[in-house]
């Protein structure tokens, strides 16, 4: 598994 | 998208409403803590500055300009429209030992050393304690009203259906982001007590009682 870059959660 | 973040984004947005609603509709804010309200506003809008930058969906715009609007519209109630109710007493928690650790824990430990990612990581932490106000201010008053207590079961509960949510999107997205998932840890450990006491209480129709 990868880091999350985008923050695409509120 | 998963079906915990759908139901923990609209616990999260039933809980801000049923705070917002019952401030206006009784035209009173006893029991509700204005500095938690302030740190919630505080945190949408460091969190969401990315909505002039970035472009993620039409239900993440849309849910971020109604959070940023509802914590504004309720810090106004509290502090402007209804200030004659606001219980300066109990609402004592002193939120500068919340802020300070967020700033400096933000600048060291963050993904990316960019002004928006700080702001980013700074609402993160700051959001995992925002409710420490409130919480101290029922243990305070030793009690909550039951609407009170709904809206902090609605607000403890999206944090911890996003919990499920990160260990969703590790096992079939195979991302994760650690900041977020250990401050929601925390932030979700915060209202164990509370979830305890709502589930034996409240649910039985019976008032919120804290041992002061």
């Amino acid at each position: 598994p990868v880091h999350e870059q985008d923050h695409d959660e509120l | 998208m998963n079906i915990f973040r759908i139901i923990g984004d609209l616990s999260h947005l039933l809980a801000i409403i049923i705070l917002l609603r019952k401030i206006w509709k009784t035209r009173s804010c006893a029991g509700i803590s204005g500095k938690s309200q302030i740190l919630f506003a505080l945190v949408y809008t460091t969190r969401y500055l990315d909505l002039v930058t970035t472009y993620v969906s039409l239900y993440n715009t849309v849910m971020k300009i109604i959070f940023i609007a509802v914590s504004i519209a309720t810090c106004y109630l509290i502090y402007m429209k209804f200030k004659a109710t606001y219980d300066h007493n109990h609402d004592t928690f002193r939120i500068e030992f919340l802020l300070a650790p967020a700033v400096i824990l933000a600048l060291l430990i963050n993904h990316d050393f960019t002004f928006l990612e700080i702001l980013w990581t700074f609402s993160i932490y700051l959001e995992s304690v925002a409710i420490l106000p409130q919480l101290f201010m029922v243990s305070k008053t030793g009690e909550a009203e039951s609407i009170t207590s709904h809206y902090l079961f609605a607000l403890g509960s999206y944090r911890a259906l996003y919990i499920l949510n990160w260990i969703y999107r590790y096992h079939n997205e195979e991302i994760y982001d650690l900041i977020a998932i250990v401050a929601g840890i925390v932030q979700t450990a915060l209202y164990c007590d509370f979830f305890y006491l709502y589930i034996t209480k409240v649910l039985r129709g019976k008032k919120l009682q804290l041992p002061a």
